[in-house]
């Protein structure tokens, strides 16, 4: 509408000048109320963002892939609201001690630059910037959540006991990264045996580690990810079960959809400080 | 009696206290392109006049009734109550960040589930 006023506008003071030789001053005035206007939308916009905890309008790549547990979680989210009516705005996740988190977040790791990648097949560091997350939040659960595909029998001949399918996934937080001559110190976070013949997601506790990371963001070295065999050897399996990182012939779009997420729980606890 | 009819009159034409239906469409403010769901919400509003005597279902205070009273005995010395939000739900939303990140978020008083006059 603003626009169609200002063109308006032009278009009377041209038609002014054109048939009297006058400047018309009106056309001025709107151009000058349409700026007022255009700083008054502006304004409103910046203070909608404010109240949506955003620091300025989002301008998201066009090609983005929204993972599909943050899908799953939103509508897990509406069928609650709509079924049991709840006023409160927490997230409730089954099996997270999640408390009042009222946002959630989701991180996807820095892939490492070429010269850069990972031999180990049963070790993969996992980086993740997490600088986003605004101070005002209170972090309150971490996941990092694995996808594992099965592994068919047949094609693996070393499986032939029932303990040849069980494996450990691990998950280590990097305390100091390795070097040339030392190997990585990490300490222990979260462990989850799984079977090789199923495929799921897997979801390891990184809470203390990144209440570590938000507090010295300069001790952030990321995550370590096992994947051994019960009785701790390495793993003998040809075929690749967990999709820790891309794959040679794999397509982008499977790798957007099966790549390590990092899901962070916290209470905005803006908007509560506001009400009180 | 003549002045009782005309309140009456007056009391009809004017619409009571209640919840409005407002839907905000995040097409419409061209924020779809960050807001990934819902596509808008039922935001509602509360519209209407607050009479006296203020009915139950008006949802009113102590004080919004001793005020409504005040207001039928002298106008001037007093507004009437208002209609306003009583009782406001949240939302979630799902959008991306600056920082192309994934977000879900609960904002709490964003619908208004129910009006009165306070």
């Amino acid at each position: 509408q603003e626009t169609a006023l200002l063109v308006a506008g032009n278009t009377n003071n041209n038609r002014r000048e054109d048939y009297t030789g006058e400047t018309s001053e009106k056309g001025t005035t709107i151009r000058e109320n349409s700026g007022q206007r255009t700083k008054d939308i502006q304004a409103l916009e910046s203070s909608l963002l404010k109240m949506f905890g955003l620091g300025s309008r989002p301008r998201p790549r066009k090609k983005l892939e929204i993972p599909q547990y943050m899908l799953e979680l939103y509508q897990k989210q509406m069928q609650i609201r709509d079924s049991e009516e709840i006023m409160g705005g927490d997230i409730n996740v089954r099996g997270k001690f999640t408390g009042s988190a009222n946002t959630v977040r989701s991180f996807h790791h820095l892939e490492p630059k070429v010269h850069e990648a990972q031999s180990s097949t049963d070790k993969v560091t996992l980086i993740f910037n997490i600088s986003s997350v605004p101070e005002e939040e209170i972090l309150k659960a971490a996941e990092l959540r694995i996808y594992r595909e099965q592994i068919l029998q047949h094609l693996e001949p070393s499986l032939k006991r029932k303990r040849d399918f069980r494996y450990k996934l691990e998950a280590h937080e990097v305390i100091k990264p390795q070097t040339k001559n030392r190997d990585s110190i990490t300490r222990l976070l979260d462990t989850k045996i799984i079977d090789i013949r199923n495929s799921s997601w897997e979801s390891l506790d990184l809470t203390p580690a990144v209440v570590k990371w938000r507090t010295t963001p300069r001790k952030s070295h990321g995550v370590e990810v096992h994947f051994i065999r019960l009785d701790g050897r390495p793993s003998e399996l040809k075929s690749s079960h967990v999709r820790l990182r891309r794959s040679i012939n794999g397509d982008d779009s499977t790798w957007q959809a099966q790549r390590p997420l990092l899901v962070t729980y916290s209470d905005d606890t803006r908007s509560k400080r506001t009400k009180r | 009696e003549g002045k009782r009819r005309s309140r009456s009159h007056k009391r009809k034409s004017k619409e009571q206290c209640r919840r409005h239906a407002l839907y905000v469409d995040f097409k419409d403010v061209g924020w779809d392109d960050w807001i990934v769901a819902p596509p808008g919400y039922q935001a509602f509003y509360c519209h209407g006049d607050c009479p006296f005597p203020l009915a139950d279902h008006l949802n009113s205070t102590n004080h919004a009734i001793v005020q409504t009273l005040v207001n039928s005995v002298n106008p001037s010395a007093v507004p009437k109550a208002c209609c306003i939000p009583t009782e406001l739900s949240p939302i979630s939303m799902l959008y991306l960040d600056e920082y192309d990140k994934v977000v879900l978020k609960n904002y709490q008083d964003m619908v208004v589930e129910g009006c009165g006059c306070r």
